[in-house]
């Protein structure tokens, strides 16, 4: 299965 | 002192309506140029940007910069309290701990006033760089919401591939699969039916869907849709005002 990324993987300040 | 007039209030009813089930407590920044929000979901997965430029407005005064901590359930409430066709004036002071809302129908001389209180909402504001993408698309809002609406009836899981020649939307779930193809062209007499697609290499990215159907409530506010996807970046789904935006960044599905 896939797993769902958080926006902190690409926003380095969220 | 910031005095912003809508002509009518249901434009500015229709762009709280396009994000307000992803977020509730926003911070709206009213410049001298317009306002600009950001705000992200609970789940750090969606993140919105909205931007209201000045042209937007009938008359717009913002002295300096002040920030209105909104909390977007309670505005909805007077929102609602607003006929479409009013014209629609928020007044605030420059350091305010409330804000004015000011509804008037001119045919009727009926002018309604509410008062809201303001939040301190804790909440950095996001540089967005531009991003890099690998495909732009482009379609009718119309036609992307009944893709996603109807594909997550089956999973909760959404893809969207796109190649050269095609845009395919997926899903597969525990009652089955479905997927729809869309070929792109282009609409002279209608242009905003027109389906566009440039695309430097192809992708195929998987988003949740319960965070497409939030999106999906955007199409209140534009009769397209751009989408700019990449395999290293947030996706951008984006509804385009008169004057300004509503975007959505949001991180997809990776294989574990």
């Amino acid at each position: 299965g896939k797993k769902q990324a958080t926006l902190a993987r690409f926003f380095t300040s969220i | 002192m910031l005095e912003a007039k809508f002509e009518e209030a249901s434009l500015f009813k229709r762009i709280i309506d396009g994000f307000k089930d992803c977020v509730q407590l926003v911070n709206f920044q009213c410049k001298e140029d317009g306002i600009i929000a950001q705000a992200v979901d609970d789940s750090r997965v969606l993140l919105v940007s909205l931007e209201i430029g000045v042209e937007a407005f009938q008359e717009y005064r913002c002295d300096r910069p002040v920030t209105l901590g909104l909390d977007l359930n309670s505005l909805s409430k007077i929102l609602r309290c607003g006929n479409n066709t009013d014209t629609l004036t928020l007044i605030a002071e420059d350091t305010p701990d409330h804000i004015g809302l000011v509804f008037e129908d001119n045919k009727k001389g009926r002018v309604a006033e509410y008062i809201l209180k303001l939040m301190d909402i804790d909440a950095d504001f996001l540089k967005i760089e531009e991003l890099e993408y690998e495909t732009t698309i482009s379609l009718p809002s119309s036609e992307f919401s009944k893709n996603v609406r109807d594909l997550s009836q089956l999973g909760d899981s959404l893809s969207i591939a796109v190649t050269k020649d095609n845009i395919k939307f997926s899903t597969e779930g525990d009652i089955g699969s479905g997927s729809v193809l869309l070929q792109p062209f282009i609409n002279m007499e209608k242009p905003q039916e027109s389906i566009k697609l440039e695309m430097e290499s192809p992708v195929d990215l998987t988003f949740g869907a319960k965070y497409l159907l939030d999106i999906v409530k955007g199409s209140v506010l534009s009769e397209t849709i751009g989408i700019r996807l990449s395999s290293e970046a947030p996706a951008l789904f984006q509804f385009d005002l008169a004057s300004g935006f509503l975007q959505f960044f949001l991180a997809p599905k990776f294989n574990e």
